[in-house]
């Protein structure tokens, strides 16, 4: 019932808890589930500008990835 | 699916600098391009606010400024790790935590974007933080949050953003050249160094290095606190002039119990009140009492400090320590944790300081500085600590 990441999602969910996608914490283990990952990755998706698959897919790993500023993008 | 339906569109992220006459300073450099090319980017990228707001930005060398700037790797103190080239190219402080903007010295930053990481875009858009922007979803926008090396011109997203908060280039009051040397900065006098005599010896009370609570404030002043005076230091030692009164200058009657500096605040612990300030001014409201700030900290503190190893806050008391949460609002679960954990450090402690990226603590006359890695005092073969306060942090 929960996601656990694989190695491209870590990357994926470490991402989108470092800049305020989701409040994941690698230290607490906690579970989160595949609608919550889903709607956080659409919401990076529409903030980037990307074609909003709720897919951590390789597009968005590459976008991810990118040189960007490293203050947080949603601001709570 | 609401999210998808609003308009894209600039952030606010909900504070503003209460002035439209702004200071920088340029606390560090960059190795990559030279000095001149590098205040030449940094003034061009405030000029681009200050030509669509009711801005201006001057900059200072040696004074207090109100947005300090600076280049550094890895960890550098704030609690928020550079990670190397690429990737987080830099970051900067909303108004209510002070305005800094901090860059990673491991990029190749650049004049111009063909030739490396563009230090004008980079710094335009985080100045735009500084300002209290948050990053916008519309992709063209300078606050996009990803680099584009192919930035000409704020959007008009930026420029809607800019304005709601301190008005149109019409509100200018006064025109001012950011580039007008300030008349009223004092040169720099040269440093008062140990071989020779400093000025007066100051008073032998002082001079035990004993003191109830230190800290370093936003500009890198640093102020020791002892019964119902205060003194400033400086790398050598003592400021002439000093000590004063804690009354005449904070408002405050009796001994600080704690004191603590993050952005532009300070916080002085006298028993179960605190009493705050921005940039030395008293804050309206206070003061309050502890638990009302703090929640979850206790009264009559010995000591409270942001440890350089995560940027977080600190209080300690007797043989106990807590760890506050700002975004919780209260002391982080399973605190109060025994002192011990900090391996090598006494109980009771006096004060505790985090200076140049270091953290150190004091007790009767001694102090111990720690080391982050090992999370334990520092080893030095040479002179173990703890070593005498009085020399080394008061020049007696």
């Amino acid at each position: 019932t929960g996601a656990h990441p694989a190695p491209t999602q870590s990357k994926g969910v470490d991402f989108l808890a470092r800049f305020g996608y989701i409040d994941y914490n690698p230290r607490l283990g906690n579970i989160m589930s595949q609608h919550d990952l889903s709607a956080a990755v659409m919401n990076f998706q529409r903030f980037a500008g990307l074609e909003q698959t709720g897919q951590l897919d390789h597009i968005t790993l590459e976008k991810m990835d990118s040189p960007r500023c490293g203050n947080r993008d949603v601001v709570g | 699916s609401d999210a998808a339906a609003r308009k894209k569109r600039y952030a606010l992220q909900g504070s503003k600098w209460q002035k439209k006459h702004l200071t920088y300073k340029i606390a560090s450099h960059t190795t990559d391009i030279s000095r001149r090319d590098t205040e030449n980017a940094i003034n061009k990228a405030f000029k681009v606010w200050e030509a669509e707001s009711g801005l201006t930005f001057r900059q200072v060398r040696s004074s207090k400024a109100d947005i300090e700037i600076k280049f550094a790797e890895k960890a550098h103190g704030d609690g928020d790790p550079f990670d190397g080239p690429s990737k987080t190219l830099a970051h900067a402080f909303f108004p209510q935590f002070g305005g800094d903007a901090h860059f990673d010295e491991a990029e190749k930053w650049a004049v111009s974007a063909d030739k490396g990481v563009s230090l004008f875009i980079v710094a335009a858009h985080e100045f735009g933080h500084s300002l209290g922007l948050s990053h916008s979803d519309v992709n063209q926008a300078l606050m996009a949050p990803f680099y584009n090396p192919n930035y000409d011109g704020l959007h008009d997203d930026d420029i809607r953003a800019i304005r709601i908060l301190y008005g149109s280039p019409s509100d200018k009051h006064r025109p001012q050249s950011s580039t007008t040397p300030p008349r009223t900065t004092r040169k720099p006098r040269p440093g008062i160094t140990r071989q020779t005599t400093t000025t007066k010896t100051p008073p032998v009370g002082a001079c035990n290095g004993r003191f109830d609570a230190i800290t370093m404030v936003r500009n890198g002043t640093t102020y020791a606190f002892k019964g119902d005076k205060f003194w400033k230091l400086n790398d050598q030692g003592m400021e002439p002039g000093y000590p004063k009164s804690t009354k005449k200058i904070w408002g405050l009657s009796g001994k600080v119990d704690a004191s603590l500096s993050f952005g532009a605040y300070t916080d002085l612990f006298q028993g179960d009140v605190i009493h705050r300030y921005i940039n030395g001014i008293p804050m309206h409201g206070y003061p309050k009492r502890i638990s009302e700030v703090y929640k979850g900290i206790p009264s009559k503190l010995d000591t409270a400090f942001v440890w350089s190893g995560n940027g977080k806050v600190y209080f300690v008391k007797g043989d106990k320590y807590w760890r506050y949460n700002p975004s919780l609002r209260k002391s982080d679960n399973g605190y109060p944790r025994p002192l011990s954990v900090w391996k090598g450090l006494p109980e009771r402690l006096d004060a505790a300081l985090k200076w140049k990226d270091r953290t150190y603590f004091f007790k009767n006359g001694y102090y111990w500085r720690f080391d982050d890695e090992r999370v334990e005092v520092a080893q030095s073969l040479k002179t173990p600590y703890p070593r005498r306060s009085d020399a080394w942090w008061l020049g007696c």
